[in-house]
């Protein structure tokens, strides 16, 4: 028996929209920790890795841990039909091949259910070893966002190098360059505007701009977003979810051949 | 001519 009542169901709304676009079909995860999901695009070049923590949740009973398979655009077809303010619990019975969304508008005027076929995913789970990083880039997550936006329309990839000045971001395509600068600033009104910059030693690494804008579909989850680089891994792109968990992207850079 | 690179090159499977 599960059964997972999130008051504000707007963050599980929000999550789908993320991840829907780079992933297809995807194994939930339920144990004492939290709601989680682990899973690659199909091309095995990024991965999401999602927590929801339990204590976020106002009821969390998982009785075992339970893997759920989805096929993450219907499960946001259903989510679409909660609205922002509804809480949202998530219902699925041991063995059964579904799993129930229930929405509860905030004065309880009315409530609905939804339930979704689950499927069954061979899903291969990566092992991700805690890492020290080069360097660590926490900026305003709009700002990064526009920055992805506009390179994207320039070229199909971006070199991210961090030195001492600040976080550059460049790409080059058939109509010309583009640099983007941000200096670290952190003499803001308010600490989610600030862009920080953590630098052990400097770094430059390539990446494909249409993950990068696919990882921005995130941005409604937090103000902030932070980009952790290091020359031997794939780069990190959290957003933290408000009390509850993270949603991260890894993505793989391009080399010169 | 740059090759993207998959993320096997850096994490296992488990």
């Amino acid at each position: 028996m599960l059964e997972l009542r999130l008051v504000q169901g707007s963050l599980l709304k929000k999550v789908l929209e993320a991840i829907r676009e780079l992933v297809n079909d995807a194994n939930f995860d339920c144990s004492a920790t939290g709601f989680s999901l682990q899973a690659m695009d199909s091309s095995h070049v990024a991965l999401v890795a999602l927590l929801l923590r339990s204590e976020g949740f106002e009821h969390y009973r998982c009785d075992r841990n339970l893997s759920m398979g989805m096929n993450l655009n219907n499960m946001a077809k259903m989510l679409r039909c909660a609205g922002n303010d509804d809480i949202i619990t998530i219902k699925a019975d041991d063995g059964s091949d579904t799993v129930t969304f229930m929405f509860e508008s905030p004065n309880q005027d009315k409530i609905a259910d939804f339930e979704m076929k689950l499927m069954d995913i061979d899903s291969e789970h990566l092992g991700i070893p805690d890492a020290e990083y080069h360097a660590i880039v926490r900026m305003p997550s709009a700002e990064f966002a526009r920055i992805c936006k506009d390179l994207s329309s320039i070229g199909d990839t971006v070199v991210i190098s961090v030195t001492k000045e600040g976080v550059k971001f460049s790409t080059a395509g058939d109509i010309g360059t583009a640099n983007i600068v941000c200096r670290q600033n952190k003499t803001v009104d308010k600490p989610e505007e600030a862009t920080v910059i953590e630098m052990q030693e400097p770094v430059s690494l390539t990446f494909a701009l249409r993950y990068m804008n696919s990882f921005t579909k995130a941005t409604p989850l937090s103000e902030t977003v932070t980009i952790s680089l290091s020359s031997e891994l794939p780069v990190v792109v959290e957003y933290k979810i408000a009390d509850m968990g993270y949603i991260r992207f890894y993505l793989a850079p391009k080399i010169e051949e | 001519h740059e090759t993207q690179l998959r993320l096997e090159a850096f994490f296992t499977f488990n």
